[in-house]
């Protein structure tokens, strides 16, 4: 464990609870790209197959156990509990057009040719775009409340932050793992559009409006 | 420089 990776995790772990609190005290889930979440609630299933296989640390098990907990209560509130606040009308990016070449790429591309390691990189190269459908919502909508442009700061600097532990475990560690590096820069990639306008509007008290 | 087998990041 490095100081990079630990603030990436709570970084995550702030992400999930910021947005658990948004919709627990707003009842809303207004904003929010249920496709998104039930993509994250895949990431985590798939990438955490080994949670009953390999033990690595109380650390690793029990935020394994939180990601997936809170991954599905998410989709639970956004298409359940409070579905009346759901926005379908501006949820409406094609998934499929994601999971589908994610599938074959992490089929054709992988470490092993084994189920929990394809799985596995399944969940790497999904997770890189799983963003989409939500950056999607919020530029078709034209605006984002404060409150999600937190989340998605803090969603988006978790794997920025996997980033520097990357280049911190090969120089120290000789540790490399091309997919994760790729899948992680591609996903970071993504969130540049929303870091220039969160630093640039949010931080100075202004509302979010990507070009619809 | 494979990567660890034992997969130790979330």
């Amino acid at each position: 464990m490095n100081i990079f990776r630990l603030v990436g995790d709570m970084s995550h772990l702030l992400a999930i609870i910021i947005l658990l609190m948004k919709m627990w005290k707003s009842r809303s889930v207004a904003g929010i790209s249920g496709k998104s979440q039930i993509l994250f609630a895949i990431v985590f299933t798939t990438r955490y197959l080994d949670l009953f296989t390999s033990f690595v640390s109380i650390y690793n098990t029990s935020m394994k156990v939180f990601f997936i907990g809170t991954s599905y209560v998410t989709v639970y509130f956004i298409y359940q509990h409070f579905k009346p606040t759901y926005d379908s009308n501006h949820d409406t990016f094609r998934v499929e057009f994601l999971i589908v070449p994610v599938g074959g790429l992490a089929f054709l591309v992988n470490h092993e040719f084994s189920l929990l390691e394809i799985l596995w990189t399944f969940s790497i190269y999904l997770e890189s775009v799983a963003i989409l459908p939500q950056l999607f919502m919020v530029s078709k909508t034209g605006e984002a409340e404060s409150i999600t442009s937190h989340y998605l700061f803090a969603l988006g600097s978790y794997r920025a932050l996997y980033l520097l532990n990357w280049i911190y475990r090969y120089y120290f560690e000789g540790f490399f793992d091309l997919i994760a590096v790729v899948a992680g820069c591609v996903q970071t990639i993504l969130y540049c559009d929303f870091f220039y306008l969160y630093i640039t509007k949010v931080l100075k008290g202004k509302k979010i409006s990507l070009p619809a | 420089k494979k990567e660890a087998r034992v997969k130790d990041e979330l």
